[in-house]
């Protein structure tokens, strides 16, 4: 683990009062594999040991720690603060509220669309309205209609229309006229590098002026994640990230740099594939986890 | 004696900081860079696309796997299996396959072996209309290996050329799920002498390190004949398949490049070392 790997360099640390350079940088090495390890981006990981090492070169050692546990905590503790530190409830305040969940394909943005509509059924008594938008997948539409009526949620197929944008017209529409207090849009997966689908995307948001554009994104995925989330958001006023599929043994690195980058916080975090696996994220949780 | 040149610290780092982009992983990508500034010193010369055309080498090298003996169907149907977690490409890759057998000319049938997730049935029927193939299919939340079973009945009732069995999406770190996918290959092999004779594991090219520990896992509980990299018309490299490739001496096949059943290609070892060092 990374604390042991820490205990090794630090071994050699004798009578010193503080935290010398040589040490932390010795450090700062483990520190820097192990998040890449994790899945971390690499000019994130950099930026990280950056602060890291500010904060902890010079540092004094505390008797109730050893150094390289004082390490560890001063990573923990700047892991916990950039990946929670823009943490912001949901912005449901105009009704219907709007939320637009998009990202790459197969990340899990039908399934995510249910899971929030239940959440916030259940847990913010709202009433909620599921749009199934995804007109190029094969049943992605039977995928969230299935899904609502197995979990009691309200779901909006507009008769006979197949353009995207159109559905949601008719969506919001419909959620205004019977009193809906929010309304969540389930979108196609797409490359980034699509122009075709994400001016489809754009379009989609126009007409719907959504009061969150949740990223979903796959807790596995790779170094990649930077160059797809900073394109949808050159595209689209993303407000949040949903990571999905942490459940597995995937370490999340994603996580810290969607925070970093896209400078938005992870809103929710899909724990299995039933709809009621979904909670709020928990920075602290995610860090160990990145740590390993 | 001739001076020994060594390549140039700074594009070292480079093609390793271009190496962990590409998701191969730190330590994939300090042995590879490593056996590039072995081989540059041995070679005498410091020139950039000499560095360049060496670590292409070397990966093209490391991903070169014989594929192994194929398991020939002793004059039953060829049968196929896609395995691999969720949100992969199964469904999509299995339709794909069933185009080019179907172009080949073989008569294929698809197995609706994915009972669990919503619409997976009616995803893969609306791919089978498409190609005008024929699906095995139970109602929703029936067991798996019952609709194998039946497909493979069914395959060996209509003399079929090639059975691919979708499954459904399952992380690799489920134990149950794990060991239904073992129940499954081996119903399939006790109605099909030696079926399945391809365990295809599709990864996703974005996935990051965790592909390694997929690899691994499906690897024990239902074997792997070949990997299918998808989504490589994206900007992922898939290089985590360096290691899967290492570690488990099994071929990367196909190469997922879109959405539509014409998206497939042979991988091509090659044009994937070019495109992860450029
Ligand atoms: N284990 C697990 N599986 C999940 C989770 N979220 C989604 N899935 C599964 O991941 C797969 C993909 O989910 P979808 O909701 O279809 O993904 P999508 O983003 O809508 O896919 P496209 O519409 O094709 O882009 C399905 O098998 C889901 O059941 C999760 O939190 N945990
Ligand atoms: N761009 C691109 N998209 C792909 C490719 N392969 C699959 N997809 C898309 O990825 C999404 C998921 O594909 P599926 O075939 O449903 O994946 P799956 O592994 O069967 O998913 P589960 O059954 O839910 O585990 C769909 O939107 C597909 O169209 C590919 O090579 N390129
Ligand atoms: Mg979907
Ligand atoms: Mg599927």
């Amino acid at each position: 683990s990374l604390s042991d790997r820490l205990q090794r360099v630090f071994k050699e640390l004798r009578g010193e009062g503080h935290l010398t350079e040589f040490h932390v940088d010795e450090a700062l090495k483990e520190i820097r594999v192990a998040l890449l390890e994790a899945d971390v981006h690499l000019q994130v990981v950099k930026d990280f040991i950056a602060a890291v090492r500010e904060r902890a070169v010079g540092q004094e050692v505390l008797t109730s720690f050893s150094p390289a546990q004082q390490v560890v905590k001063i990573v923990q503790d700047e892991l916990t603060r950039v990946l929670g530190g823009k943490a912001e409830p949901l912005a449901l305040k105009k009704r219907p509220a709007v939320i637009l969940l998009v990202g790459l394909q197969g990340s899990g943005k039908t399934t995510s669309a249910a899971k929030l509509a239940l959440h916030l059924k259940t847990v913010l008594k709202k009433q909620v309205l599921l749009v199934p938008a995804d007109v190029h997948r094969p049943a992605a539409t039977e995928q969230l209609l299935t899904l609502a009526k197995e979990n009691g949620l309200m779901a909006f197929n507009p008769k006979g229309e197949t353009d995207a944008v159109a559905r949601v017209k008719a969506a919001v529409k419909e959620a205004k006229l019977f009193g809906y207090d929010v309304t969540i849009v389930d979108t196609a997966g797409r490359l980034h590098v699509d122009l075709a689908l994400m001016d489809e995307v754009a379009r989609i948001a126009e007409a719907a002026s959504p009061d969150e554009v949740l990223f979903v994104a796959d807790a596995m995925t790779g170094q990649d994640v930077v160059t797809s989330a900073s394109a949808f958001q050159a595209r689209l006023p993303l407000t949040g990230v949903i990571l999905t599929k942490t459940d597995g043994d995937a370490r999340g690195g994603a996580a810290l740099s969607l925070s970093t980058v896209v400078g938005r916080p992870v809103k929710f975090v899909g724990i299995g594939e039933k709809v009621k696996e979904f909670e709020p994220f928990h920075p602290d949780r995610a860090a160990s986890r990145i740590l390993g | 004696v001739k001076a020994r040149v060594s390549a140039d610290p700074k594009a070292l780092e480079a093609l390793e900081e271009a190496l962990i982009g590409g998701d191969v992983g730190p330590a994939t990508a300090s042995e590879l860079v490593e056996a590039v500034r072995q081989e540059v010193g041995r070679k005498g010369s410091a020139d950039e696309g000499l560095v360049r055309r060496v670590l292409r080498e070397e990966i093209e090298r490391r991903l070169s796997v014989p594929a192994p003996a194929p398991a020939t169907a002793s004059g039953g149907p060829r049968v196929l299996m896609m395995v691999g977690v969720n949100g992969s490409g199964k469904t999509t890759t299995a339709a794909k396959l069933a185009a080019r057998a179907s172009v080949a000319g073989r008569s294929v049938i698809l197995a609706a072996a994915d009972t669990f997730r919503a619409a997976a049935i009616e995803q893969l029927e609306v791919w089978a209309g498409r190609l005008g193939i024929p699906v095995i299919k139970h109602r929703p939340g029936a067991d798996p290996a019952a609709v194998v079973h039946d497909a493979c009945t069914a395959a060996k009732a209509r003399s079929a050329d090639l059975l691919i069995i979708d499954t459904a999406g399952r992380l690799q770190t489920k134990h149950n799920l794990m060991e239904e996918l073992s129940k499954i290959r081996r119903i399939a092999g006790r109605e099909i002498p030696g079926a399945p004779h391809e365990v295809l594991l599709v990864l996703d090219a974005v996935s990051g390190l965790n592909g390694l520990s997929q690899a691994r896992e499906f690897t024990k509980s239902s074997g792997v004949t070949g990997l299918v990299l998808t989504k490589m018309d994206g900007t992922a490299k898939g290089g985590v398949i360096l290691a899967i490739v290492r570690e488990l001496k099994v071929p990367v096949k196909y190469v997922g490049v879109g959405e539509t059943a014409e998206d497939l290609l042979d991988f091509d070892a090659g044009a994937f070392a070019e495109a992860i060092v450029n």
